[in-house]
């Protein structure tokens, strides 16, 4: 089953002084990065299945040999997250799952990019929570779509428009879960922030 | 009128909407209240050419000019207003962006930077920085952690060990920054943590600095021989690096910024994991 070896090498590489220091050279910072890479894909599987095991113990719904797929979003900061920003319906939920490393409750509020403008965020009890929506940046999507195009050779598929914001209450080493769902027209929904630009400045 | 003040809990960030400009960092429940600036500006890198042969490169610093960089407004300011968070979008000049959050629950603001590609067709590299200035009278002292471990006084222009001959005002007084910086006066102290490392320092009594980013044209011959200067390439060529990183800032009345820098220093180094799938409304799990 996947482990975290490969990433235990690449850490372990990257111990060397000019790697710590910023001082290797271009191709041997370049090896680094495809390392860690090689690595963070490994341990993602990894967590993807501890994820799943945690999830479907505690479902009343479980059935035989169903495994839950997890995906994270490691191009986040570009705004580059493929499940968030696929069109969500009242009828299809999103699953955020949010894992806390550290030995104490943490409260953060997390950010995703979303499709739509009318989205409803729900804690594991169903219970809608305050979320807020943000409009992308033209920098940010820009900078964005320049990146993901290197990457997939082509424009990403979805364009997001904002990003949704909610809090989120973490236990320590533990997680919590949420549901983001299309909100129906009539429903509530995640407010939209207010925008201000200040047109002229000295 | 003229002040536009941002984020809806404790901390509020005041500015002025005459220049755009940062002016005043407020926490209505700590009642803490300083006058404070952001800039961000460059060194530009020593060519090793002329008297001095010593060129700027990984290893060595050795600036041999320093210039502000001057908001070009191409993009006016933008303020973000919500239930949750507030944000101030900026566009400082073709390269260089940032937003500054204020989260309604927490008592520090976090500065969003995008630097990059620097432009080096004038021939000069450059190493960017960014000045967080205040009122604070720190004399010529602040502090700095060693690899995430306990903060360490620096005081400028001086060693405890040896008497210091000042050669390079600049880099003689930068050091690395992996958790944050702090400087103090006799009632308050102004907080920075950091996602990364940089390089940091407190040239001038009641200021903060941050290098962030750098590009440079010369190997310095100290052993990497090869030039700093890392570009990107895209299906139509190549260009220089673009870095977004995070800093974070607070100040708090003199001997309470402690358990902050621990606490939200531990956060940033460990930031929460998102996982995403997908369920059907009514099978949920």
């Amino acid at each position: 089953g996947p482990n975290t070896n490969k990433l235990a090498d690449a850490l372990a590489i990257a111990q060397h002084h000019d790697a710590v220091s910023g001082t290797e050279r271009q191709h041997v910072a370049s090896d680094y990065a495809l390392r860690l890479s090689i690595g963070y894909m490994e341990a993602e599987r990894l967590v993807a299945s501890s994820l799943a095991f945690l999830a479907e113990s505690g479902s009343s719904i479980r059935q035989e040999n169903t495994v839950t797929n997890f995906q994270q979003c490691p191009l986040l900061n570009i705004s580059y997250c493929p499940p968030s920003e696929a069109i969500l319906s009242d009828k299809k939920s999103l699953v955020v799952v949010v894992y806390n490393p550290l030995g104490w409750k943490r409260e953060e509020v997390i950010r995703i990019p979303v499709s739509s403008e009318k989205v409803v965020v729900q804690d594991s009890s169903g219970r809608e929570i305050e979320s807020q929506l943000l409009p992308i940046s033209n920098t940010t999507f820009n900078m964005r779509n320049k990146y993901v195009k290197a990457y997939l050779g082509k424009f990403p598929r979805e364009t997001p428009r904002y990003w949704l914001a909610f809090s989120a209450s973490i236990p320590p080493l533990g997680f919590s879960t949420f549901m983001v769902s299309g909100a129906r027209q009539t429903g509530p929904s995640s407010t939209i922030s207010l925008v201000h630009t200040l047109e002229e400045v000295t | 009128n003229k002040t536009i003040e941002v984020g809806q809990g404790s901390l509020k960030l005041l500015y002025s909407s005459d220049e755009g400009k940062l002016t005043h960092y407020v926490n209505t429940r700590s009642l803490v209240t300083t006058a404070v600036e952001q800039s961000y500006g460059y060194y530009s890198g020593n060519d090793g050419t002329d008297k001095d042969p010593q060129a700027s490169g990984a290893y060595v610093f050795r600036p041999n000019g320093t210039f502000p960089i001057k908001s070009e407004n191409q993009v006016p300011l933008t303020f973000v207003r919500g239930p949750l968070l507030d944000e101030v979008r900026q566009q400082i000049n073709p390269w260089i962006s940032q937003i500054t959050r204020i989260y309604k629950g927490k008592e520090h603001a976090e500065v969003e930077f995008t630097i990059g590609p620097i432009p080096v067709d004038d021939g000069i590299g450059k190493e960017i920085t960014t000045q967080i200035t205040t009122t604070m009278k720190t004399n010529n002292t602040f502090y700095t952690d060693s690899n995430g471990r306990d903060f360490i006084k620096r005081i400028r222009d001086f060693r405890t060990d040896w008497d210091l001959e000042v050669n390079q005002p600049v880099a003689g007084n930068y050091y690395p920054i992996n958790l944050g910086i702090y400087m103090q006066d006799n009632s308050s102290e102004l907080s920075v943590l950091v996602d990364r490392s940089v390089g940091g320092s407190s040239l001038v009594d009641g200021q903060i600095e941050l290098m962030l980013h750098r590009r440079l044209l010369h190997d310095d011959s100290r052993g990497v021989g090869e030039v700093l200067n890392e570009t990107v390439c895209f299906l139509n060529g190549c260009e220089g690096l673009t870095i977004q990183g995070k800093y974070f800032v607070r100040i708090d009345h003199l001997g309470e910024g402690a358990k902050w820098r621990r606490t939200v220093g531990q956060e940033i180094y460990s930031p929460v994991l998102l996982a995403f799938t997908e369920q059907d409304g009514s099978n949920w799990m």
